[in-house]
């Protein structure tokens, strides 16, 4: 099971997360009390990036317009200049005394903080590109409601020229993100979804087609034409919704999925 | 254990750097 849920965030978080469990290890074996390096280049090295990221973090949390991502950057950003501050602050101390342990255990300490900080951030990232897919479904989803007021081919044509860049733009939005997604059955639902909406689009439009087709001949079929529309819209709907339930799913829980 | 601690801080270093683009690119 993956630890991570995007490729991206694995890529960037995997090599650290590795290397303080590593460093854990190797720390408690150095207990016996070996001298610690002088680390104050690379922490300056560390520090720098940090102060960066600080900047433009805050710079972002005040010109983003999601409210979420506002509300969630600030606590990490915290955590991270927290972390840096404390891998200062132990690289100083070791270079006084290169045996004090209470500095070694604040070196891993910092490490697991710009870890857990950064990995904050990261999710709070990804979950603000996850709402921006949600949103373009929904909006997808809200104009397919519209199917039920369509009787004629002009409103048709129309309905079809309005929802085809919308349609065309969330299943773009999902695929991409079923490619970043690291759990098979997530990214296995996502495609099924997708190829769902790929098979229904055009079976709704000829629904539609129908139904005013009948509508327009007085047919008595055309209850029957209407049944099949709502039924195919309602389908289209589920599919829909379920890439939104699917996208929010971030954890590996088996509990997520029927 | 010395190379063990300077890789953790470059890797720590390169992963910061790593967060700074992801931010910058998704605000261009």
């Amino acid at each position: 099971m993956p630890v991570f849920h995007t490729k991206t965030i694995e890529s960037i978080l995997e090599p650290v997360a590795q290397q303080v469990s590593r460093l854990v290890i190797l720390h408690e074996e150095a207990e016996d009390g070996n001298a610690m390096p002088d680390l104050s280049q690379s922490v300056a090295t560390v520090k720098h990036a940090v102060d960066n990221l600080i900047q433009i973090g805050y710079e972002t949390v005040n010109t983003s317009d999601d409210s979420i991502l506002k509300q969630d950057m600030p606590p990490a950003l915290q955590r991270v200049e927290e972390a840096a501050t404390s891998l200062l602050e132990a690289s100083n101390m070791l270079k006084e005394d290169p045996f004090f342990a209470p500095a070694r255990k604040k070196l891993i300490n910092g490490s697991r903080g710009i870890l857990q900080g950064t990995s904050a951030l990261l999710l709070a990232f990804d979950e603000s590109e996850v709402r921006k897919i949600i949103a373009q479904c929904r909006r997808v989803l809200e104009y397919i409601g519209i199917t039920e007021v369509i009787e004629s081919m002009d409103d048709l044509v129309t309905f079809v020229k309005n929802i085809s860049p919308g349609l065309t733009r969330m299943t773009k939005q999902v695929d991409d993100r079923e490619k970043e997604l690291t759990h098979q059955v997530h990214k296995d639902i996502l495609l099924r979804c997708l190829e769902e909406i790929k098979v229904l689009t055009p079976v709704l439009i000829s629904g539609i087609k129908t139904y005013i087709q009948l509508l327009s001949s007085n047919s008595p079929s055309s209850a029957d034409a209407k049944n099949n529309r709502d039924h195919t819209c309602k389908a289209l709907g589920v599919e829909i919704e379920e890439i939104i339930r699917v996208l929010q799913l971030t954890s590996a829980g088996e509990d997520d999925i029927e | 254990l010395r190379v063990g601690w300077e890789q953790l801080l470059t890797s720590i270093a390169r992963c910061i750097n790593e967060v700074e683009n992801q931010i910058l690119t998704r605000d261009s």
